[in-house]
């Protein structure tokens, strides 16, 4: 058993570093450390992430869209490894900037080639890249309901809302 | 494997029997704040056989029943079914067509089915068993979720490459 | 002193409610309650929230969007009470759908008659709404810089950043 | 009171002595991620007087000095100075025109400073202290944090409350 976990582990060492360049710039680093190796079934995993060559000492310096991106680093290196049939992210994409939200839509859009992804957001970038958009809406007070939607007619539809 | 449809009615803010198709890979739901979108994700945790209230946003497990609202009683059940093409063969059974359901009455009854029959939790739970997916995989990610990934509470990391490898 | 919280207590609770409406609707409705009356100096402040006529049983079933309306709500009623020269906001727009966003501004820019607001934000709808902008960037790898930004500019510059 | 200038330097990414001016009453500040604005923040809950490791984002104290990068290397001190303009009398000087430093070297050695004067910290929080400014006011506020006024984990309702009244 621990020697299937140890391929895993190095499988998704080598796919998060891959993934996490792409997602920061080649002059990032990270890496995952089983701390006190000896007993590899019960070690702590730590993830490590230095982005721009900065010296963070931990994760908690870094800022909330790096720590966003270094999640879903750890989590794509997961995918490449078994990719799930079909994923689901919840508003993920909302601490990120608009050239990172650009770079995770390119990731999942390579992924959604093999699998099927669900993205729930408020970002316009992410919802112009998706192929089919879902509204869910309250069709009376507390209700919802859920109808497909043209992303076109969506940006004027908020904003019909406010009217 | 690929998704086909999600069916609700009676879960959470949907009293309604609402559908929602998977014809696409890359699917985008928009709305307004507490229009239900979470919801979405909160059925399909359920139907997989999530059991801890705390992943649902629940205090009680019978609060995934629709509690009413102005103009409406409150529900008497919760249902939902997600139904898939079996491609790939990764599930663990020879049907192509799949579909899961969860069932729970508000006298605290429950009920899984696998194609429409009654079966055990186990059943729907075993059919994931090799594919990366489960209620608490790493294929289901909320936003809530990221600080938990990086300070590895709870073992959650640990977890989520046991179940990719 | 029990006295005076008991007076500021009651005043926010009233700062709370008329925010809350605002922000959510007429049919909304939420209040601050004081568990276990006997002892106020110690006794337990919760908040209840029931947007739009929806019997919620606690703050944990709201949205992540009606959440951060609702802490905002009673920060706004806080700010009424006792109105601080300056506020800081980092990013709690970022859940809020652009209706939300609307109704979050229209606020701080009223605020912002007697106080002066510092919002930190990746929402192109706060950018638009404020009086000046600063655009914090890293002038080297690892070093941040400061400068004011045009609005109309900043649009293309983030997208001239992934050229 | 106005806010009139922000300057910064050694403090965490602004290796270099940085100043914001703070004119107008409605201030945007943006940028990439990891570009450093969370920072700026912490600049102000710091020289307000922030004690808490964690308020700040640290494993150290020490470590809200530039820590170095690529070209550069670490800094040996780290400034930061608000200053304002007393209308309306709001703190409690005589001064019309009042600047706050905090200063943090690398030996551990550290400082407050009231219009260039070393000062106590008491000095600086009693200058606010009937403002609702503090280093944990509700004035302060980052997305992190609505979790925590919801559940109202370790009192910090109250504590606000008792700022404001
Ligand atoms: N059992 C239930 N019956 C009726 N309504 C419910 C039930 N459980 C939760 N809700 C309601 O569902 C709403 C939350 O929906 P959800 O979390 O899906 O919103 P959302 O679309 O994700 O919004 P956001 O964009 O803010 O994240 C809440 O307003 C809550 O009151
Ligand atoms: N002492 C230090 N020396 C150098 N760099 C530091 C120091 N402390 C923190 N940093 C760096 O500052 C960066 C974080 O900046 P900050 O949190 O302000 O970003 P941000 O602009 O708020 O980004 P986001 O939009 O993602 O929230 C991190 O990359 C971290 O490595
Ligand atoms: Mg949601
Ligand atoms: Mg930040």
């Amino acid at each position: 058993a621990s020697e299937r976990f140890n391929i895993a582990l190095e499988n998704i060492r080598v796919n998060f570093r891959r993934v996490f360049q792409s997602l920061f710039s080649q002059d990032d680093d990270c890496d995952i450390v089983l701390l006190n190796n000896d007993d590899p079934l019960n070690a702590n995993i730590e993830i490590m992430a230095k982005p721009k060559g900065k010296k963070p000492k931990s994760i908690s310096q870094l800022s909330g869209g790096e720590k966003t991106l270094t999640a879903a680093s750890f989590l794509f290196a997961l995918y490449l490894l078994k990719p799930a049939p079909f994923c689901i992210f919840d508003e993920v994409d909302a601490p990120l900037d608009d050239v990172n939200v650009q770079k995770f839509n390119k990731i999942i859009r390579e992924f959604s080639k093999d699998s099927q992804f669900i993205v729930i957001t408020h970002n316009k970038l992410t919802m112009a890249e998706v192929d089919v958009l879902y509204g869910v809406y309250l069709k009376e007070q507390g209700v919802s309901g859920v109808s497909a939607v043209d992303f076109r007619k969506y940006e004027s539809a908020e904003l019909l809302e406010e009217s | 494997m690929r998704l086909k449809r999600l069916s609700i009615k009676g879960f959470k803010s949907f009293a309604d029997e609402t559908d929602i198709h998977f014809h696409e890979n890359l699917i985008g739901i928009v709305g307004p704040n507490g229009s239900g979108k979470s919801n979405v994700v909160d059925a399909i945790r359920w139907v997989l056989g999530e059991g801890k209230k705390s992943e649902l946003r629940l205090g009680e497990m019978s609060d995934v029943i629709f509690s009413g609202a102005k103009n409406r009683k409150e529900g008497r059940v919760a249902r939902v079914t997600l139904s898939f093409e079996n491609t790939k063969n990764i599930l663990s059974t020879e049907f192509s067509d799949v579909s899961i359901s969860r069932i729970l009455y508000r006298d605290g009854a429950s009920e899984y089915r696998l194609n429409n029959v009654p079966c055990r939790k186990r059943d729907i739970t075993d059919l994931f068993v090799d594919s990366g997916i489960g209620s608490n995989s790493y294929a289901i990610i909320s936003l809530n979720m990221v600080e938990d990934i990086l300070h590895d509470s709870g073992g959650s990391r640990r977890a989520m490459i046991e179940q990719a490898a």
